[in-house]
């Protein structure tokens, strides 16, 4: 762990005093690693770095922690403080239906993530429907169709020959119809560099004017997690992120460095491919996962 | 523009590791690569960044080359494949893109749908099946995947098929009960042929990091993965831990998924793949 590792690295610090350059340097250099074999961003890890050193440099060492232990306690901060609030809510209509997008790269866990939210929201009193936007991948549509089901929980859709915003548009007039007040509307899985599908999430929004745009990220993403979120940001505009799959052991740094570079915050966890496996964020536990 | 630099300076070798590190090459690997290219360039009397860059490329091809790729199974009748994986990096898609490569080669296929648990998987293996033209044997939801890949195998040997390719369920690899399961697949697969499966695929995702590396790990331990499909290269991934597990496993890659048509699949070339990495 990276605590075992600074304190050797400072055993030769005898008694209390104040933290040399020259420690800090070694130690900060066990932290660069630790935070690069978690995945995080590069430049995300020399940054925050960086920030760790200014407030290391010349710092007392505390009360009866190791000098180790102190630098832990500063990265920690500093891991808190980019990583934001837990429990951050999702922000529901006073006009019903909410609309809820969730959107990705391939795989990531949207249609899986929109029926544990469409569960999730069902047990905190709302009534949801889901709206399966995705026409390209073989079965998608069954797939959220048989999840609708196994939750009974209603889903739109209008199979894979309609164009993707009409199947939107027409899903969330049912909502309203209905008496629904959660829309949560499953889109495929498609590449930030693939224009043609990012213009069709730009259509989709400004048709619809979704009150959350949900970016699904895998946990075991490694540093391609910036470059993705980034042009999603840019292009779609993001509300919130899921973490899937962090019932792995993937350490997660993914998060550290989309946090750092869009500020968008982290609302929920993935944690099991159950339909109930949807957690809170709790931004202290992610930050001694991503530390190791 | 990392080699407009006149010399070897520190410079240089900071901008080498962080395009590595940035293409998931990991600490590890990446330290390895560059001091085997400073062995080298100390060899040159006047090593420029060129010389450098260049270094860097070989070493990185000759990582990848090491492992051979085993020549294919062509004498087993049906040559079955297991491919393998954790949730959502291509599995099912490569499969369908496979069995399109070997139909175009003229062989008959079938396709077994042992993963009975995710909504709709068999769903998607039948279509992929329909699109190119290869038979999908196939049990209601929740049935035993043992069992699928036992009938399925069972047919291909009555209906004179070529190959077999057995999709699974995505597995996290730290779930205890599910690598047990996929190792129960292929103990069925071995007790109707000894030497079944002739391949064990592990399909990996080009966005994963370090994990992938502790996933090529843990499916080799359980069913003795003997190739890597790295997929989603059309991306702006590298899927540079493959470095990593060629290195420390010795696993060969023999695929990449280039994208989601049956076409997108390509023999790996590590010339190809070492240049995309590290323009
Ligand atoms: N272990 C685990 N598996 C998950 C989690 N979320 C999703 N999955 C699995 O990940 C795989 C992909 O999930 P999907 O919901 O199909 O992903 P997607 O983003 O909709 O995929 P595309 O539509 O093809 O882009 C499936 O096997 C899911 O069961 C999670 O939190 N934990
Ligand atoms: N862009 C791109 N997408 C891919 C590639 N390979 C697969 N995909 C997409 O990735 C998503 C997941 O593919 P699947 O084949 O369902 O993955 P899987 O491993 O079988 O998933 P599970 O069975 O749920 O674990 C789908 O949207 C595919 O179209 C690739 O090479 N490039
Ligand atoms: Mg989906
Ligand atoms: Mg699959």
């Amino acid at each position: 762990a990276l605590t075992t590792k600074l304190d050797a690295v400072f055993k030769k610090l005898a008694g209390r005093g104040r933290l040399s350059e020259k420690d800090v340097d070694d130690a900060l250099r066990e932290v660069r690693v630790a935070l690069l074999e978690a995945d995080v961003h590069f430049r995300v890890a020399r940054d925050f770095v960086a920030r760790v050193r200014e407030r290391a440099v010349g710092s007392d060492v505390l009360g009866s922690l190791t000098p180790g232990q102190q630098v832990v306690k500063i990265v920690h901060e500093e891991l808190l403080s980019v990583l934001g609030e837990g429990q951050p809510r999702l922000s529901l209509s006073p006009t019903p239906p909410t609309v809820v997008m969730l959107v990705g790269l391939q795989g990531s866990g949207k249609t899986t993530t929109a029926a544990k939210l469409a569960l999730h929201l069902r047990k905190g009193g709302q009534r949801p429907l889901l709206v399966a936007a995705d026409v390209y991948r073989p079965a998608a549509v069954e797939q959220l169709v048989t999840l609708g089901k196994q939750l009974d929980i209603p889903v739109y859709q209008q199979g894979i020959a309609a164009d993707p915003v009409e199947i939107v548009q027409n899903g969330i007039r049912r909502a309203r119809e209905q008496g629904n007040t959660v829309a949560l509307l499953d889109t495929a899985g498609r590449l930030h560099v693939d224009d043609e599908m990012m213009q069709e999430l730009v259509r989709i929004k400004e048709r619809i004017a979704p009150h959350e745009v949900l970016l699904v990220v895998d946990a075991m993403t490694g540093q391609d997690a910036v470059r993705a979120a980034g042009d999603f940001h840019q292009q779609v505009g993001l509300t919130g992120l899921i973490l899937s799959k962090m019932d792995g052991d993937a350490r997660g740094g993914a998060a550290l460095s989309v946090r750092a570079v869009t500020g968008v915050p982290v609302k929920f966890l993935g944690t099991g491919e159950k339909t109930d496996a949807l957690e809170p964020y709790h931004p202290d536990r992610l930050a001694s996962r991503i530390l190791g | 523009q990392l080699f407009q630099r006149g010399q070897l300076d520190q410079a240089l070798w900071d901008a080498l590791e962080e395009a590595l590190i940035s293409a998931d090459v990991g600490v590890a690997t990446t330290e390895r690569l560059l001091e085997a290219v400073k062995a080298r360039v100390r060899q040159v009397d006047h090593p420029s960044p060129e010389d450098a860059h260049l270094a860097l490329k070989e070493e990185m091809v000759r990582t990848l080359e090491t492992p051979p790729a085993p020549p294919p199974e062509l004498s087993a009748c049906p040559r079955v494949v297991l491919v393998v994986g954790v949730n959502g990096v291509g599995k099912t898609t490569t499969i369908g893109k496979l069995a399109r490569h070997f139909r175009s080669q003229g062989q008959r296929v079938l396709l077994a749908a042992a993963d009975t648990f995710r909504a709709a998987a068999t769903e998607q293996l039948q279509l992929w099946g329909e699109r190119v033209g290869a038979e999908v044997v196939a049990h209601q939801p929740g049935a035993d995947p043992g069992a699928v890949a036992f009938d399925a195998l069972q047919a291909a040997r009555s209906r004179d098929v070529d190959v077999v390719i057995v999709d699974t369920a995505g597995r996290l690899h730290t779930k205890v009960n599910l690598m047990e399961e996929l190792k129960k697949v292929r103990r069925v697969l071995q007790r109707l042929d000894p030497q079944a499966p002739h391949e064990v695929l592990l399909v990996l995702d080009a966005t994963t990091g370090q994990n992938g590396l502790l996933q090529a790990r843990a499916f080799t331990e359980a069913v003795e993965v003997t190739g890597v499909i790295l997929t989603k290269l059309d991306g702006t991934a590298k899927g540079g831990i493959a470095l990593a597990i060629c290195a420390d496993l010795g696993l060969p890659l023999v695929f990449v998924g280039t994208g989601e048509t049956p076409e997108d699949l390509a023999p790996f070339d590590p010339a190809t793949y070492v240049d995309a990495l590290l323009p």
